[in-house]
């Protein structure tokens, strides 16, 4: 599963 | 939030502004595949849904919303406003070959059997491939307009700046996302031609 961390990316 | 990853972000949003610029003020979309244009837009809509869902900071938000916006202009532009300088005839490129294996894709391999989730990969998979019509276009009409390759080039350097910005991340961090990484591989490499041939006519052309 994708984290915050992953998602901050564009 | 490392250099790499600002300069990736700084140079996509160079090549938007870039494409926006030159049909606004050559009131002109020729040489520019609506295709491509258009995969892009669903690339966008289909990553940035989470805009209603997950919250990460400010920058992330605004800069989702200017994508978005900036897509759907070009299409504005490029579909209505300026319509007849459209260059269909080059734009041959079936793009249901490329829209087709994503979702495929995207259904059997992606990090969590959710809707969200299936887009976001979805989104990932179809954008390593978006510029295909666009490559297409200039290989069959012999040579793009420099500004073109001024776009070309900011576009395909944003995910080569990614790519550093993971290796970044890998060692900084310890973070690494397979499926953006293949993808952005994938996507950087479609460029290299274009690069090589940019980059030597820049410096031994004219």
């Amino acid at each position: 599963k994708r984290t915050k961390s992953t998602k901050d990316e564009l | 939030m490392n250099v790499f990853r600002l300069l990736g972000d700084i140079s996509h949003l160079l090549a938007i502004i870039i494409l926006l610029l030159k049909i606004w003020k050559t009131r002109s979309c020729a040489g520019i595949s609506g295709r491509s244009q258009v995969l892009f837009a669903v690339v966008y809509t289909a990553r940035y849904l989470d805009l209603f869902t997950s919250y990460i900071s400010a920058y992330n938000s605004i800069m989702k919303l200017v994508f978005l916006a900036a897509s759907y202009g070009t299409i504005y532009l490029m579909f209505i406003k300026f319509k007849a300088s459209y260059d269909h005839n080059h734009d041959t490129f079936r793009i249901e070959f490329l829209i087709l294996p994503c979702v495929l894709l995207s259904l059997l391999i992606n990090h969590e059997f959710s809707p969200l989730e299936i887009l976001w990969t979805f989104s990932i998979y179809l954008e390593s491939v978006a510029i295909l019509p666009q490559l297409f276009m200039v290989s069959k009409t012999g040579e793009a307009e420099s500004i073109t390759s001024h776009y070309l080039f900011a576009l395909g350097s944003y995910r080569a700046l990614y790519i550093l910005n993971w290796i970044y991340r890998y060692y900084a961090e310890s973070h690494y996302d397979v499926i953006a990484i293949v993808a952005g591989i994938v996507q950087t490499v479609l460029y290299c031609d274009f690069f090589y041939l940019y980059i030597t006519k820049g410096i031994y052309g004219q």
